[in-house]
């Protein structure tokens, strides 16, 4: 599985 | 979110937009390096294309939407409309000095080796030196307007926020963002000097020369 980093910061 | 987060963001956005009135207003981008002002829109560009891969919040998708379309305007007035004012002369840093180092720390230091994940830590290294073509203008010329070290000023203090949005992250939520951290943290150091001057100086600055 792709790894899906979530950057919540602008 | 929290306090210092949002107060970050808005202080970015009027950073922003103080630059995009004050070249709009003045029909002139003299004293304005538009090196400066592409790499910053290549920072938003390879930070926001998960615009397209997921949704966080309305406020993040409009914010990001927003800096993008800023970013590409202030480009636009810059090498376009107002092109007669570029002071190209006086422009002259060299960005692959910055792009290269930037682009190697990024395939380098990551949190995983996929296209997104590389852009995205590429924007971070980037936004965090990205500044330095307008600083070595001010350098170079020896002086800044007062409206450029405002702009300045609130771009300097949108980090700095950051850095305290991330200590309360860290002790409300154990949240912390390695890379974003240490460039954060590299980023607001830049603008200590010129903070300094901003503050002793008044806002007019003049470097000793």
């Amino acid at each position: 599985r792709e790894f899906t980093s979530i950057h919540d910061e602008l | 979110m929290n306090i210092f987060r949002l107060a970050g963001d808005v202080s970015h956005l009027v950073a922003i937009l103080i630059l995009l009135m004050k070249i709009w207003r003045s029909k002139s981008c003299a004293g304005i390096s538009g090196r400066s002002q592409v790499l910053f829109a290549l920072v938003f560009t390879t930070r926001y294309l998960d615009l397209f891969t997921v949704y966080i919040s309305a406020y993040n998708t409009v914010m990001k939407v927003v800096f993008l379309a800023l970013s590409y305007a202030t480009v636009y007035l810059i090498y376009m409309r107002f092109r007669n004012s570029y002071d190209s002369e006086n422009d002259t840093f060299r960005v692959e000095f910055l792009l290269i180092p930037v682009i190697g720390l990024s395939f380098l230091e990551n949190y995983a080796f996929t296209p997104l994940e590389i852009l995205w830590t590429f924007s971070i290294f980037l936004e965090s030196v990205a500044i330095m073509p307008q600083l070595f203008m001010i350098t170079k010329t020896g002086e800044a307007e007062s409206i450029t070290t405002h702009y300045l000023f609130f771009l300097g203090l949108y980090r700095a926020l950051y850095i305290a949005n991330w200590v309360w992250r860290y002790h409300t939520e154990g949240f912390y963002d390695q890379i974003a951290i240490v460039s954060g943290v590299v980023q607001t150091i830049f603008y200590c000097d010129f903070f300094y001057l901003y503050v002793t100086r008044g806002e007019e600055i003049r470097t000793p020369s």
